[in-house]
């Protein structure tokens, strides 16, 4: 899991996953 | 010649998947429908996007895409609506369907399609659903939940047709043989019109962008000199400034980033080889057709040219 | 060819355009109105593998636990050496999936009739593991660990095509407890 510092009170997570053969670094940006 | 060219990159088109137009790694940005509309603006800003998909984490499923035309939608509510601005201030991306339907649009239908369907079917998807854009969409299959794997534009599988097929070369039907793109009909405006109405304009009219003209003494009309398009909006909405009833669509367009790339121009007697090869190295939206003398005589869209590449 | 771009659309040219075809006094409005261009200088985003602590590893521990707690999770008693490991289990059962009888619409208006979908997995795992990066300087780690059946019956079953299942797999559900627990930890501390 990847994460940025909480700004603004938002929240971003990442995770890099293989979808067959390529990779999609998928990010959610969430409220705190 | 042409009918051939286009004939060959129609079994091109056919014979790749979406999947195969995605790089080998790439970032997909997706918003919490729960994010307020405001804090959803900047983070598409900060990422040099103007669209992402939503997702809905109590049903745990995707909600559509967010997309220029969702904040359109919120400044025309705010001025049906002048007395909710708070409201505006404080409404969440799981509130923009109640805006829909307070101001009366139908919901952006976002049509989607599965990674490994052929590139055709995802291109026929996009224009019969008249959308610039086609979320591909897979389902996990140990939940059976739906996973968006990226989200296609028109302009990323004009530039992959452009990059593969060397065809291209050979469109050489000047424009104006080939009747592509919108000719009668087009809403303009000058650089006094307030924007607000020019907003309207992009709703009402169902268009992404409108010309804008000079204005001439004699009422005559004018030659192209800018043009306001529906992703301007967001800047307008960052710099909260769309309350501003008072304000010109010239002044709204002092909001453009500096790296603005400019307008897009081209004449009848351009051929789709010369378009295809700059839609390579550009990012191209649409091009407007005009005179030598500057005058407008028309736009061709991505959505026309690839309208033509498939189905003539 | 004779395609080409606006010049009086471009930014500098079309603010010289509008100030040249104004009075004074609406130059003076202008500039009260804010009416800069958008600055597009993008605050790189900074990335971190996982979340970092400066509390002491016992402490960080304690605050995970507390967290899971609050948030109903549940976990399996740490082995003696795994004592910076968590398995955990979530219940995981938001509105039922849908077989979509066409998966190509997935912004359905909301009136549209969807059956649940039967027997999917609902309980998620996930490793929660302490490092150490430096003196003083730890590191916890999320990482997505499959889906279980709550009722372990069906948990027999095993779990048909492994690597299938990790070649296509919605990683949002993971992300989603991820951000659940950090915001329980940033508003406990």
């Amino acid at each position: 899991l990847a994460t940025t510092s909480i700004k603004h009170n938002t929240l971003a997570v990442a995770s890099i996953v293989r979808y067959k053969q390529k990779y999609s670094t998928q990010i959610l940006y969430a409220p705190l | 010649e042409q009918q051939a060219a286009l004939e060959s990159m129609r079994q091109f088109i056919k014979s790749k998947t979406s999947y195969d137009v995605l790089p080998v790694s790439y970032r997909l940005i997706v918003l919490d429908t729960s994010l307020l509309v405001k804090k959803s603006l900047n983070i598409l800003l900060q990422n040099n996007v103007v669209s992402a998909p939503l997702w809905n984490s109590t049903k745990s499923k995707f909600a559509g895409l967010l997309t220029s035309t969702d904040f359109i939608n919120v400044i025309q509510y705010y001025f049906q609506f002048p007395t909710k601005m708070d409201l505006v201030e404080s409404l969440t991306l799981d509130g923009l369907r109640d805006i829909e339907r307070a101001i009366g649009v139908a919901p952006m239908e976002t049509a989607s399609i599965h990674p490994f369907k052929s590139l055709y079917d995802a291109c026929l998807k996009m224009i019969s659903s008249k959308a610039r854009r086609i979320p591909l969409v897979d389902k996990d299959l140990k939940t059976q939940r739906e996973i968006v794997v990226s989200v296609l534009t028109q302009y990323r599988i004009l530039k992959f047709v452009s990059l593969n097929c060397k065809e291209i070369t050979r469109l050489n039907i000047p424009l104006k043989e080939l009747n592509i793109g919108t000719y009668e009909g087009l809403s303009t405006v000058s650089m006094s019109t307030p924007v607000m109405d020019v907003i309207h304009l992009l709703t009402s009219r169902n268009v992404s962008s409108v010309p804008i003209l000079s204005e001439t003494q004699d009422g005559s009309q004018g030659t192209l000199i800018n043009v306001y398009e529906g992703i301007d909006v967001l800047a307008l909405i960052k710099g909260g400034i769309y309350n501003d009833l008072s304000l010109s669509v010239g002044e709204a367009l002092l909001k453009r980033p500096e790296d603005f790339e400019g307008v897009f121009t081209c004449t009848l007697n351009d051929k789709l080889s010369t378009i295809l090869e700059i839609i390579k190295k550009n990012r191209v939206h649409r091009l407007f057709v005009v005179d030598d003398q500057g005058f407008l005589k028309g736009v061709v869209t991505l959505s026309d040219i690839l309208q033509y590449i498939l189905l003539g | 060819s004779t395609i080409a771009i606006l010049p009086s659309s471009l930014p500098q040219l079309h603010r010289a355009y509008i100030m040249e075809h104004l009075t004074p006094e609406q130059q003076q409005v202008i500039q009260s109105k804010n009416l800069t261009p958008l600055s597009t200088k993008k605050s790189k985003t900074r990335w971190h593998f996982g979340i970092r602590s400066r509390s002491y590893p016992l402490d960080v521990m304690g605050e995970i636990y507390r967290a899971l707690q609050n948030l109903g999770a549940e976990w399996s008693k740490p082995s003696e050496e795994e004592l910076w490991t968590i398995r955990v289990r979530w219940k995981y059962s938001p509105a039922k999936p849908t077989v979509d009888a066409d998966l190509d619409d997935f912004h359905k208006p909301e009136e549209e009739e969807e059956e649940p979908v039967s027997n999917t997995p609902d309980m998620m795992k996930m490793q929660i593991q302490l490092f150490q990066l430096e003196p003083n300087n730890y590191l916890v780690d999320f990482k997505f660990g499959g889906w279980e059946f709550s009722n372990p019956e069906e948990n027999k079953a095993g779990v048909e095509g492994e690597d299938d299942e990790m070649s296509s797999f919605s990683a949002y559900p993971f992300l989603h407890m991820a951000t659940r627990l950090i915001m329980e930890l940033a508003v406990n501390s």
